[in-house]
């Protein structure tokens, strides 16, 4: 019987960025936030998340254009990467809203 | 009401924070809530230690068993406020300062600088949420941060941010009526938000999210303290 295993006849989705614009403007938010990368494959994984976050922030301008969005530190994590290690308010039922602790009165701002 | 408000100019707030690789926004939250309501007390600005709820404060919510303060693992502005009223009060920074991750409890209840003696949920109303903010000093609130992670600038204003998925804690230090948005056609008045990302973050570690449309949930979670100095 020929050998049954599955071969991969299609190309990775993500174009190869080594040498590419987006490696170029890698390479400067490398040294503009001070990033290393143990491995190749981390530097080529790195990369392919970061040409990933260009494209978001693209979409996040478009969503929000009083605001400017573009590189930032962050641009080397995916969202959830980013999420766990830079946000960090649990998850809780809101209900109403306020959770622990009474609700303030209130206040009267007439005039 | 005044049209704009901005406490930094009134030297309650203390310099922009890194939370670093740590879930530890809520204590970064806190403790500006702490520190903005101690000066609005006693006019002296003193910088409070995170470090402290980062590694001793395990409070859970009463209503919500499920969430609980857990140092770079998240938490909530509320509980770090009922762990202060029980612990004793909050240290100075430079007496138990920031590392960025959980160690063992190192609390000593003489160092204590302010206490909490205590705190209120602000109801979810923009103006409520403005005058507690004139009145009170800073205000601890959550936000959803899905627009964060991209912003270097400017009044942002998303089209579509969900109210529901508060992930952040961040800190009310003012506000301006002369932000523009061209969507809405208009200048939009917006909040002035200090962030935990460092100052090379945003606009000097701050954030300008547009007012009056409980925009990312900002009116969801908001909170303030009352601070009583440690004798």
């Amino acid at each position: 019987l020929e050998d049954l295993t599955i071969r991969q006849v299609t190309e990775d989705r993500l174009p190869n960025l080594l040498g590419t614009h987006t490696e170029r403007k890698f390479r400067v938010f490398m040294s503009d936030y001070g990033k290393s990368y143990s491995t190749r494959e981390e530097y080529i994984h790195r990369l392919g998340i970061f040409a990933k976050n260009v494209l978001k922030a693209a979409e996040h301008q478009m969503m929000d254009p009083t605001a400017v969005h573009g590189v930032t530190q962050f641009s080397d994590l995916t969202e959830e990467e980013f999420k766990r290690m830079y946000t960090g308010v649990v998850d809780v039922d809101r209900g109403h809203g306020g959770v622990v602790g009474a609700e303030a009165p209130q206040l009267d701002i007439k005039g | 009401l005044p049209k704009d408000f901005d406490w930094r100019e009134k030297g309650a707030v203390t310099e922009v924070k890194d939370q670093g690789a740590c879930g530890s926004c809520w204590a970064f939250s806190t403790t500006g809530a702490v520190e903005g309501a101690n000066f609005v007390s006693t006019g002296k600005l003193v910088s409070l230690s995170e470090q402290q709820l980062v590694d001793c404060d395990k409070a859970c919510d009463p209503k919500d068993k499920k969430a609980c303060d857990n140092g770079c693992g998240g938490g909530l502005m509320t509980n770090a406020y009922e762990y202060l009223e029980k612990a004793g009060g909050l240290e100075e920074e430079k007496s138990y300062p920031y590392t960025g991750k959980r160690g063992h409890c190192k609390f000593d209840p003489k160092k204590v600088a302010v206490k909490v003696l205590n705190f209120t949920n602000i109801p979810l109303d923009e103006d409520q949420i403005t005058a507690r903010l004139v009145q009170h000093g800073p205000l601890s609130v959550g936000i959803n941060a899905v627009f964060m992670q991209t912003y270097i600038g400017g009044v942002s204003c998303p089209l579509i941010c969900s109210k529901k998925r508060l992930n952040h804690g961040v800190l009310l230090v003012g506000y301006g009526s002369k932000g523009f948005s061209i969507l809405r056609l208009s200048n939009k008045p917006y909040w002035i938000i200090k962030n935990s990302w460092g100052k090379k973050w945003g606009d000097n570690g701050y954030y300008k999210l547009c007012r009056g449309h409980d925009m990312c949930g900002i009116n969801s979670m908001a909170s303030a303290v009352l601070t009583q100095v440690s004798s």
